[in-house]
């Protein structure tokens, strides 16, 4: 069988209440710099961590990952490239 | 400015215009045979104005000149990049050529002399590069959720590997977007999500293995060749919705469009080119009716999809009527009859769903073997917001273990009886990983009814030599029903509904909620026009009826209450004062009355007590007509007074003749001589017998027959003769012990006739017929023991 390595990036959505400067302040505490938005879902935010490898096959860990303890983040994802087909 | 009104076929300047087969079938010069009629929606005018796409893929050449003209930068940007320009990567291979191809098949230019005309050659056109650089579930999502209140249709041409050993779908990311854009996007209306189906055939893929496709807010369309044949690419799933024309075998003829580097094509294959025609076909609809929700566009292509030439073994009618094929869906799409359904269309009742419970009887699967779950589902019957008569879109939401889920094949019957097959055998699919909470979903009962026995069947057919020590199981499984509680379709989806340009009405300084302002949600019984506030008395206008209060505030309601009438357009208006439904607001014009009242079915109207000749049916308060010969009665047959003339005869009323007479119609007869008094003629007409005679089953006889004793009881004064009880075979009087003789085999005994032989003294008849000899201090008996003593012996 195909083993079907998981590639993690150095991208995060995450998820805050608290609106834009709330996710600003908790992005630089953990050292990512948030570049915004997610489209239109509201509360979403992707925060990029320059100081991860940009493609591993493990999860990153560091003090970054506290971020998940901060009582406002509500969803945190790290993200994985997905194999996509044009058909 | 093309005027399509008076062309009888339509002519572009662009080149490649006479070379597009999929726009021409009408004319009979090609082998496709079916069209998809899209040259009739333009001729009724839509051309896809004011409608907006994009294209989710590699990226948009907005400076192609039959793209640009038409290019939407709102509906454009660059996830990959992170920027606003969606312009392609340039490489050798001209990788990206995918998004500029599929756009051009949407809303190419038409008549600029250049390359191809798009489906909807009006619209405005954009594109989101996602597709070149790491796509993520927050890639997929922020593109599938990108400006949808200005984007009306997204359309997709990737997915998943289509390798036949891929279970995947959208992250939880993008299934948020999705739920997000079907529920705010396009101003409540909800955005339009079309993909392309699998292009895995050659490797024996199933699109029910893919989570985009299997969406119920997505659009799956697949795709047929110029035959009509199944293009070698295609996969079959029970989620795909319909069908378009796209490549077929080497020989066929493949979709012409615009290239990159500003060229045209026409060698566009695969599913990729069949969502965006279904997209451009859409805008076409949307054009006709800009008030269309995300699920009126999926019931639109439903009812005007059509099976056609469409080749294919499994097209079955499903219990609404529908055709539908897990190849095509529910057929071929047609342009002409969406937008004339679209014209007229009522939006379909709010979506309800029903979660059914879990059944986690867990059950073996065995090789060569199949399971069988039962699941009695009401429907959620019991919660009205969430209560499923009419179905749209079936989940099965399964957990199964299996050491090769290649090996596995999976079918859902409906109450109705119709058969989707969820999972066909992959070949090629040797993970061990079964399925975890997988979301099957057919859409082949749409229109069914929901409540009833669903049936899931799993199959387990070794492709190739397996342990067979670790057999596979079916944990759990879960029926999600989506659909509504109520009839979809309105009646009146015969006639326009919406004035068009309602929505740019003039902006009135006393709303207290602000036409502008008020952005929440409207009331589910204000139309797509909107509303200026929450509630059913803020719609700008109204779905289905309205009617107005004491203070004229008008009230938007599913349909009219009780005391009103269904009048003109959609108003109700209130019956006369004792009516409880009518068809007017006259007195006269009553169909039900309030309690205490009488429907007088003659004069339609509402009465408390009921006129002569009829009687008051307090069940269904009605007034009944009595028998045609009452005055009064108290039901039908049950005269209380006659009509002059007749005479009440017990409870009914006849024509009144002295005795020995009876009423022939015309006048009074005599009877028949041996008849006191008759109802007709001849001696079965006799009602009493003259002196001498004696009443025996209706007629008048001299003497009792056989089996008939002389009953000196007398009604009025009249003898009968009655029938004795059958045990016996003559008798002097009623029941069993009465009799004078006994039919044979049996014997009389004290007036009652008894079974069996004649036995001596000292002996009596047992149950059987036999002789048992008596108790010994008995010198005669009737049964064994002493109470059963008949006579003593001397001593």
């Amino acid at each position: 069988p195909v083993c079907r390595t998981r590639v993690y990036t150095n991208h995060w959505a995450v998820k805050i209440a608290g609106g834009f400067p709330e996710a600003n302040r908790i992005a630089s505490k953990y050292g990512f710099i948030n570049i915004g938005q997610i489209g239109a879902l509201k509360d979403y935010y992707h925060f990029y961590h320059s100081r991860t490898i940009k493609r591993s096959v493990i999860s990153s860990r560091g003090n970054h990952s506290f971020i998940s303890m901060e009582p406002k983040v509500e969803w945190i994802q790290q993200q994985v490239v997905k194999k996509r087909t044009k058909r | 400015d093309y005027d399509f009104s008076r062309a009888q076929s339509t002519y572009f300047n662009d080149p490649k215009w006479p070379s597009m087969w999929y726009m021409h079938c009408s004319d009979n010069t090609h082998p496709c045979q079916s069209d998809m009629n899209i040259e009739g929606a333009w001729k009724r005018g839509y051309t896809g104005k004011n409608i907006v796409v994009t294209i989710l893929d590699d990226g948009i050449e907005r400076t192609h000149p039959d793209l640009m003209q038409n290019y939407d930068a709102l509906a454009s940007c660059d996830v990959n990049g992170n920027d606003l320009d969606p312009m392609p990567r340039y490489d050798a291979s001209n990788e990206n050529k995918h998004g500029t191809r599929c756009a051009g098949e949407v809303a190419a230019a038409a008549n600029n002399s250049h390359c191809t005309v798009g489906i909807a050659f009006n619209a405005k056109i954009g594109g989101v590069r996602m597709l070149d650089g790491d796509v993520t579930d927050m890639v997929e999502a922020k593109s599938v959720s990108f400006n949808p209140q200005h984007v009306h249709i997204y359309s997709a041409s990737w997915g998943p590997d289509d390798d036949g050993k891929t279970v995947d779908g959208p992250a939880p990311l993008t299934r948020q977007a999705f739920e997000n854009g079907v529920r705010m996007g396009r101003r409540g209306l909800g955005s339009v999500f079309v993909w392309a189906s699998g292009n895995g055939g050659r490797s024996k893929d199933h699109c029910s293995c893919d989570g985009y496709t299997n969406s119920i807010y997505t659009i799956s369309i697949s795709s047929t060749a110029e035959s009509g044949k199944k293009p070698w690419y295609l996969e079959e799933c029970s989620s795909t919705l319909a069908t378009t024309y796209s490549s077929g075998e080497s020989y066929d003829k493949k979709i012409i469009t615009t290239d990159l580097r500003q060229r045209c094509t026409d060698n566009h294959t695969g599913t990729s080119a069949s969502a965006p025609m279904a997209a451009g076909i859409i805008a076409l609809a949307l054009e006709a009716n800009p008030f269309l929700t995300w699920r009126d566009v999926q019931h639109v292509i439903v009812r005007t999809s059509r099976a056609g030439h469409l080749n294919a073994n499994d097209w079955k009618t499903n219990a609404a009527g529908f055709k539908v094929s897990h190849l095509y869906g529910f057929g071929l799409m047609d342009a002409e009859a969406m937008v004339m359904e679209a014209e007229k269309w009522t939006t379909v009742p709010r979506q309800h769903v029903c979660v059914e419970s879990t059944d986690r009887q867990i059950k073996t699967i065995r090789p060569n073997s199949a399971v069988r779950s039962i699941y009695k589902a009401s429907g959620c019957s019991d919660n009205p917001n969430r209560h499923v008569n009419y179905l749209e879109h079936v989940v099965v939401r399964i957990t199964i273990t299996h050491p090769r889920r290649g090996d596995l094949a999976i079918y859902l019957t409906s109450p109705s009886g119709t058969r989707s097959q969820l999972l066909a055998n992959r070949l090629f699919d040797h993970s061990m990983e079964g399925f975890k909470n997988w979301e099957f979903m057919t859409i082949h009962c749409w229109g069914e009814r929901a409540a009833g026995d669903w049936v899931l069947e799993v199959y387990d057919t070794p492709s190739q030599l397996r342990n067979f020590k670790t057999p596979g199981k079916l944990k759990e499984w879960s029926l999600v029903l989506y659909g509504t509680s109520v009839q979809p379709y309105s009646p009146t989806n015969e006639f326009p509904k919406v004035e068009r340009f309602r929505y740019s009405r003039v902006e009135d300084p006393t709303d207290d909620y602000g036409t502008e302002d008020y952005a929440g949600p409207c009331d589910p019984e204000c139309s797509e026009v909107g509303c200026d506030g929450p509630g059913p008395d803020h719609c700008n206008d109204c779905l289905h009826y309205y009617y107005k209060l004491k203070n004229n505030t008008r009230i938007c309601v599913s349909s009219c209450p009780p005391g009103h009438y269904h009048a003109d357009k959609k108003r109700c208006r209130k019956c006369a004062p004792n009516c409880e439904s009518c068809f007017g607001s006259h007195g006269e014009q009553c169909l039900s009355c309030k309690y205490g009242y009488f429907l007088n079915e003659e004069t339609n109207s509402c009465v408390t007590h009921c006129p002569d000749g009829s009687y008051q049916d307090t069940k269904k308060n009605l007034c009944r007509k009595c028998s045609e010969n009452c005055k009064t009665c108290t039901e039908f047959h049950n005269c209380t007074e006659c009509r002059d003339g007749l005479s009440l005869q017990g409870s009914r009323c006849s024509v009144s003749c002295e005795d020995g007479r009876y009423f022939n119609g015309q006048d009074c007869q005599p009877c028949h001589r041996f008849c006191a008094t008759c109802a007709g003629a001849g001696a079965d007409g006799c009602i009493n017998c003259t002196e001498g005679y004696f009443m025996e089953d209706g007629r008048c006889v001299q003497s009792c027959s056989i089996s008939y004793y002389f009953d000196h009881s007398s009604e009025n004064g009249y003898k009968s003769c009655k029938k004795c009880d059958t045990s016996c075979l003559t008798c002097n009087g009623p029941g069993f012990k009465n009799c004078t003789s006994c039919p044979s085999g049996y014997l009389l005994d004290l007036g009652m006739c008894q079974m069996g032989a004649i036995c001596k003294d000292g002996e009596y008849v047992d149950d059987h017929g036999h002789c048992q000899t008596c108790e010994a201090s008995c010198a005669k008996c009737r049964g064994p023991t002493q109470e059963d003593c008949t006579t003593c012996p001397m001593t």
